[in-house]
């Protein structure tokens, strides 16, 4: 915590010592924690330079408090279309609300009036857009006046917090938004800061607010005098930050300059707080005016905190840092910001990484809750967009219920931080559901993308429903925004470590402070420290910032190449260039004891260590072996290679070699064999592989291989038996002989010829014919058809010797029979 | 009861062709054309004063034709937003 100096400061303004949210440091204060806007002035910080407006219903530019800053080049009227913001007048003073929330920003200071604002060298403008039809036109005039003049857009108003309202920016304020970020303040982006809703009584959630739940908002919540709950307050996970302001009857309010040139102590409500964190940012635009719109929210992010806002809903993100619903990352810290920007280096560029969308239909049925989950690699397959640290996690969601009150939604992040999306909103009885709605978090931010999301839907219907109708879920989709690289180092906001490059000089700056006002308006160097003099030149000192990285030895210039030590780690060998890196590119590991990163082995992108078995990610072309943690350019056998995770996965245990799939087999192991793509066991002889019961069951005994257990699956036959008729049978039965058949073990029962009984060795060896034949040589011959055909051509048969063949017998049968 | 959309006499309209193409649109079906709405290129901010200033319903009549014109891309008769001050 910041250290509190023991004398306030002094102001003529008569409200300045009823601004409680300004003395939280005095010991009769409620108000126990600071915003540290008052040391933040001490540091020199008030707001010079920085260009403020406030869109709201005009401003009393002529309000002795605000016109010494007023500025008409920041000023519109698009209700009536003219350079005038000047409220309208009636008797009961509707329109107060914009003089309010400006006095708060840049009330000026030591003239005698009224109070003391928190930039109170800021100029400050007025936008009067709500006293008339507000459009969607209206409001992208709005937004979009003057980007290039104009740094921060205070906003203390929004959709309806009436507890059913789903609203938000329509086509052409999304787009005033746009330009605002890309081309707003010269490229770095407009500063827009919203107040979140008023509907806490309501039962209002503000993630049905579209630009508080915007990336490009900041969104502001408020605590009481004693840090409690105001009654007021919405919950919701798009909440960036909090301040004081008012909420419970007995605590007070917040002074301000009013309408009609007067000041009042009844300024209440959210209003209050984003008029707030705009004059806080303006200091910080103030020590560092090259901050992008980005900056901002992570120097918000980073020097919020929790301080002792009470609510039991605090948890610590996956990076550490404690975030709530209903306050963000906590209380403001105005000097602490201010510290920071000082040596704020711009953030990566911002990647975005859209999810496919998951279109998949589901039924929510009541008092249930359907999970469904994404498993992202946060595009690490697109340079521009892979994100690794997260700033905003956006769910774009499509669906229909009959009373859309009745929903809760969580989003778990990889890391296991829950938010919640959406509250059960009693009053809400729209059927309408969402469609494309934009929930958004920041309780991710610093976490890492890639992993499992999960998105919870829970209907919890608050009154008897029709059970048949039931919510879906037609679409949905994760968007991350985040960077690639570590945005800044990791130190805690008020450890400032920055070393001093220490060059001779003629003289010390004078940087002491005499009298507060006079001399604050030259800002104080932070709590830098310097390193030892070098190269003989004169004690007298002009210090440079050291790299952020380098350690306590200091350094001999402005680069990480000249550290002296590095507080994390440094790379380059003798012959390369050595310096100091806050994590250690891929191909490397950080050595923690010796502060140096090593190279890992060939192949590896990340390792924990030199040796081959230390990989955790391999380079493209390389498969990481999930077994041996090693990086292979082949996977082994028994492994295969899935393209997408680029990962060697195991085959199953029966093949020797599978391709893209643990089942598609193309080589067994041995005492296994292919049937198609799966190997089956080779079982033993006499048994056969049961895919049923996946083991080997006995053949038949008849059968020597089979492929089942009846005498029907006999692949080959056993000893001795001989195949006939899909059987292995002993002897081959009448009319059929045994004949060896090449490549297979045992014979296999041949038909003898036609008439014959019994033959051996060939069909046409018949050594027993049928009834009624009679055995001529080899054959079977009926008994009366025994003639010849011609008793010339049988002699010559005869003296030929061709009884043998078959055809001569039938021609010649009585002389080939009485020849024997 | 959801509240009802409440249309004013106001359009937003993008068209193709910059001011002048803008400004003959306007003529030809009755608007008066206010200019480009804030930074946002093409797109023009139209007023029809011989129209309902606020009505339940979508506004009816010639001017609609406007939509049809090839160099018009989008329009859209502006409703009124209920914006609450916190």
């Amino acid at each position: 915590h910041t250290r509190n100096e023991p004398h306030s400061l002094y102001f003529n303004d008569p409200i300045w010592s009823n601004m409680w949210y300004m003395h939280c440091g005095d010991k009769s204060s409620r108000c126990r924690t600071e915003m540290n806007v008052p040391a933040a002035w001490k540091r020199g910080y008030t707001g010079k330079n920085v260009v403020v407006t406030i869109l709201d219903d005009g401003i009393e530019k002529n309000h002795p408090d605000l016109a010494p800053n007023y500025d008409p080049y920041a000023s519109y009227d698009v209700n009536g279309n003219d350079y005038d913001p000047s409220p309208r007048y009636d008797a009961s003073n509707e329109n107060k609300h914009g003089t309010r929330c400006a006095g708060e920003v840049a009330a000026s200071a030591n003239n005698s009036y009224c109070i003391v604002g928190i930039a109170y060298n800021a100029k400050i403008g007025g936008i009067r857009m709500l006293d008339g039809d507000v459009t969607d036109v209206v409001e992208a005039k709005s937004l979009g006046i003057r980007p290039d003049y104009i740094d921060i857009y205070s906003a203390s108003w929004g959709p309806d917090d009436d507890g059913r309202t789903v609203d938000g920016p329509g086509r052409l304020a999304k787009q005033a938004f746009e330009y605002g970020i890309q081309k707003g303040r010269g490229g770095l982006g407009s500063i827009f800061v919203w107040a979140s809703g008023n509907g806490g009584r309501e039962g209002d959630y503000c993630s049905c607010d579209g630009y508080t739940n915007s990336v490009y908002t900041i969104s502001v919540s408020s605590t009481t005098e004693n840090g409690y709950k105001p009654w007021y307050l919405e919950e919701c996970a798009s909440t960036l930050a909090t301040t004081y302001s008012s909420g419970a009857f007995y605590e007070r309010k917040i002074v301000t300059t009013d309408l009609r040139q007067r000041c009042t102590d009844g300024h209440t409500g959210t209003s209050v707080s984003a008029p707030m964190v705009a004059g806080i940012i303006a200091l910080a635009l103030e020590a560092n005016s090259q901050l992008t719109w980005r900056d901002v929210q992570h120097l918000l992010v980073k020097t919020s905190r929790p301080a002792h806002l009470k609510t039991n809903d605090w948890k610590i993100n996956g990076a550490g840092r404690k975030v709530s619903h209903l306050y963000g990352f906590g209380l403001v810290d105005a000097e602490g910001i201010v510290v920071e920007a000082k040596k704020w280096k711009a953030v990566p560029s911002q990647h975005t990484c859209i999810g496919t969308s998951d279109k998949r239909p589901r039924i929510i049925p009541i008092e249930q809750t359907v999970r469904t989950t994404t498993l992202t690699n946060a595009c690490a397959d697109h340079y521009d967009q892979h994100v690794v640290y997260l700033e905003h996690v956006v769910v774009r969601l499509s669906m229909s219920h009959p009373r859309r009150g009745d929903l809760q939604i969580h989003l778990i992040s990889p890391s296991g931080t829950k938010s919640q999306l959406l509250a059960r909103r009693s009053l809400d009885i729209s059927n309408e559901g969402f469609t494309n709605w934009e929930f958004m978090t920041v309780h991710c931010w610093g976490e890492k993308a890639e992993g499992e999301w999960t998105l919870e839907i829970h209907d919890m219907p608050s009154q008897a429903r029709n059970p048949e109708k039931q919510g879906k879920l037609k679409e949905w989709s994760l968007i991350l925004y985040g960077t690639a690289e570590h945005p800044y180092n990791t130190f805690s906001s008020h450890q400032s470590r920055s070393r001093m490059l220490e060059i001779s000089t003629s003289e010390l700056e004078p940087s002491k402070i005499a009298l507060f006002h006079s001399q604050m308006e030259a800002p104080e160097d932070e709590d830098d420290y310097t390193a030892p003099s070098i190269q003989g030149s004169s004690n007298i000192l002009q210090t440079s910032p050291c790299h952020p990285e380098c350690g306590d030895k200091g350094c001999d210039g402005p680069n990480a190449s000249q550290c002296l030590n590095c507080i994390h780690f440094s790379l380059g060998g003798v012959k390369t260039v050595r310096k100091c890196v806050n994590v250690c590119p891929p191909g490397y590991f950080g050595d923690a004891t010796a502060r140096r990163c090593r190279r890992c082995h060939r192949g590896c992108e990340t390792c924990t260590g030199r040796s081959q078995n230390q990989c955790l990610s391999c380079r493209r072309g390389f498969y990481h072996h999930q077994d041996t943690h090693s990086c292979v350019n082949m996977c082994p056998a028994g492994f295969y290679s899935n393209e997408s995770q680029k990962y060697c996965l195991k085959c199953h245990p029966s093949c020797k070699k599978c391709v893209g799939d643990p089942e598609k087999c193309t080589v067994c192991k041995d005492g296994f064999s292919l049937a198609g793509v799966r190997c089956i066991p080779d079982c033993e002889p006499g048994t056969y592989f049961n895919s049923a019961l996946i083991e080997c069951g006995k053949c038949h005994s008849t059968c020597h291989t089979c492929v089942g257990p009846s005498r029907e699956e006999c692949i080959h036959c056993a000893k001795n038996f001989h195949f006939h008729d899909w059987k292995c049978v002993p002897a081959c039965s009448e009319g059929f002989y045994p004949e060896e058949m090449p490549g297979l073990p045992h014979k296999v029962c041949r038909r003898c010829e036609e008439n014959c009984l019994s033959c051996e060795g060939s069909s046409k060896n018949c050594v027993k014919c049928k009834e009624g034949y009679t055995q001529l040589g080899g054959s079977c011959i009926t008994n009366h058809t025994c003639s010849n055909a011609d008793e010339m051509f049988c002699e010559m048969v005869k003296s030929n010797k061709l009884c043998e063949r078959k055809l001569f017998i039938q021609f010649c049968c009585r002389t080939c029979l009485l020849t024997g | 009861l959801p509240t009802r959309a409440l249309y004013t006499n106001h359009w937003a309209v993008q068209v193709i062709g910059g001011p002048p193409e803008a400004d003959r649109l306007a003529a030809a079906h009755g608007y008066i054309n206010l200019g480009q709405i804030g930074n946002l290129e093409n797109y023009y901010h139209f007023y029809h004063s011989k129209t309902f200033k606020r009505s339940t319903f979508t506004s009816r009549g010639i001017h609609n034709f406007l939509r049809m014109d090839p160099k018009v891309k989008w329009l859209q008769q502006q409703e009124v937003k209920r914006r609450v001050k916190r």
